[in-house]
């Protein structure tokens, strides 16, 4: 229990560290447990210095440094055991045009390692560009959801029209 | 195993036989606020063994039938299905032999849940398993719901050690 | 105490409809007292319907939805005692193009209406394009911020850059 | 009572001297993540008074000064000025009768902080009612933080009372 705990910390911790630097083009960052010695009781602190920045936790960085850390801690869980599918929900939100790219190459390189499919929910145009196929989701009829295939150029005029 | 397709037929905003194809690579969703790109989410979780109607947005179960619309009567009855390729073989017992396993799961208003796989009628139990063998699953930390990061930033450090708990 | 409590409840739930419906387009919403009868000890449920769906909690909305109708609160609350200045710090991150011109189109009226000059941080380019000026920040040098004033085409360009 | 301006220097990211003119209507704020367009919000929070160090992602109130980057040192020294316009002469006593205020706020390492009214030293209360009176100030729900409209979503109703509560 406790040993496995360990285990598993350490293998995430690992994978957060080299994610971390890959998606902010350098910097470091580490889980670091805290409030008691004991795994099993211990919780879980977040340290990170974007490149260039003070290493501090989680919650002093800026909103978008905070969800390209979160990403990086979820995809490290995720290398543990990679899924068949990986369903990603407007992750996005937060992210500049640069560090939507940067987390689109990190997506590019699972899908071609674990074999991963992607499906990724998105209002940005940028990570959009960076899909291997789009599909648009209307409402033609009020309540009423409906699935189209899209391209590129039609998606821009989808993601407009309510 | 991998998956193939997901349809769904009156679920939620998708009343109409609806047909997504789950293909390699990475696949985009787009559309405004509200039309149902979540919901798509929510059908995948939904078929793969989701308990909780609570997670799902809803008060009961139910709640995941379409509820009507305009010009539209609401349905009975609500079904999905996941379309998976199994031609590595790797899919657990009794259903290793197939090439291809259609998992589908049901629901009519206050009759509650039907499970199948290739039409045999199977318990929630066994389709749960047999997509946690595969690392994946409707509780899988690789299906990341909106809001899900915001709240993984703001979370305690206890709430940060179990995240890690369940992962490991 | 108590009657003064339930005066701005009232005030603000007769704002809040309306502006939701102005965000919206139509439909419904109003806010309602919950766990007890008296409102010192009461909690605060939001119900709102789009247009042509029906009437729920706000945590059954999408993630556009409760945005637009978190909005609707919050300058309900502002009208009852409006502001000098108005700070809105990416309020808009979960608005798709349709819901980000409504909240912009309420912008100017309140800042016609009330006065109220407002700063509004966005990385979102139907936002900025609403704007009556935009400043750009900037880290030229690491760690270092700078402002400098843009127009909307050099805005396109600093946007895309770290 | 309006607002025409603020400056910064030595405020977090902004180590140099930063004016940021307030004007009508609606001035847009853009920028990459992490450049410092929340520390602006926070320079406004802080020069009307706040007093959490916490609600300013920060451990200590020395926090809120430039802490040193790449080739630079850091201060011993912040200070943030709000240049208000009272020719409607609604401001309280007793800084009614100035047709302009400007209301500053410094602190230094290890010593403390300093608020001034047109260069006369005044305690934070004064400056706190000041902004208060005017239906502003550091805790004013006109001041929308990154990530609140995602906490008012998710907030229980109890939370949400007190929100109402507050602005009453
Ligand atoms: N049982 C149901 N019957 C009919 N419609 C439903 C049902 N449950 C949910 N809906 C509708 O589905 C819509 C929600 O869709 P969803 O949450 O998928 O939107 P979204 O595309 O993710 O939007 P956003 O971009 O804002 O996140 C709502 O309009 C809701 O009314
Ligand atoms: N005392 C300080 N001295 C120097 N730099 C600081 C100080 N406090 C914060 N910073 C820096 O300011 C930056 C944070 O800026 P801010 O939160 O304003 O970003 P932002 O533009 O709002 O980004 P986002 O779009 O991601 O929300 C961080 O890089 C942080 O390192
Ligand atoms: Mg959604
Ligand atoms: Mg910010």
């Amino acid at each position: 229990g406790r040993r496995r705990l360990l285990e598993a910390f350490g293998e995430v911790n690992e994978n957060f560290s080299s994610l971390f630097g890959r998606l902010f083009g350098g910097g470091e960052a580490a889980l670091e447990m805290v409030e008691s010695d004991d795994p099993l009781e211990a919780g879980l602190e977040i340290m990170a210095s974007p490149p260039g920045k003070r290493l501090r936790s989680l919650g002093l960085l800026s909103g978008g440094e905070q969800s390209l850390t979160a990403l990086a801690l979820l995809f490290a869980v995720f290398l543990t055991n990679p899924a068949p599918i990986c369903v990603l929900d407007e992750v996005d939100a937060a992210l500049d045009d640069i560090n939507v790219h940067r987390f689109c190459d990190l997506l590019e390189e699972l899908s071609g390692r674990a074999r991963t499919r992607f499906m990724v929910i998105t209002h940005h145009r940028h990570t959009m560009a960076r899909m291997d196929r789009l599909f648009g989701v209307t409402m033609p009829e009020r309540g009423v959801s409906r699935l189209v295939s899209v391209d590129l150029a039609r998606a821009e005029a989808l993601r407009e029209t309510a | 195993l991998s998956f193939a397709k997901m349809t769904l037929v009156g679920f939620k905003s998708f009343v109409d036989a609806t047909e997504l194809p789950i293909e390699g690579g990475l696949t985009g969703i787009v559309g405004p606020n509200g039309c149902g790109k979540s919901n798509l989410v929510e059908g995948l979780r939904w078929a793969m063994g989701e308990t909780s109607a609570k997670r799902m947005r809803g008060e009961g179960m139910d709640d995941i039938i379409f509820a009507g619309s305009g010009a539209r009567p609401r349905r009975e009855r609500a079904e999905v299905s996941l379309i998976l390729d199994n031609r590595e073989g790797d899919a657990p017992a009794p259903f290793n032999h197939y090439d291809q396993l259609v998992v589908s799961r049901s629901i009519e208003r206050e009759s509650g849940t039907r499970y199948r796989v290739n039409g045999t009628d199977v318990r929630a139990r066994d389709v749960q398993t047999l997509f946690a063998d595969a690392a994946t699953g409707a509780q899988s930390p690789s299906i990341v719901r909106q809001g899900r990061i915001a709240q993984m930033i703001s979370a305690k450090p206890i709430e940060r050690r179990r995240f890690l708990e369940e992962a490991a």
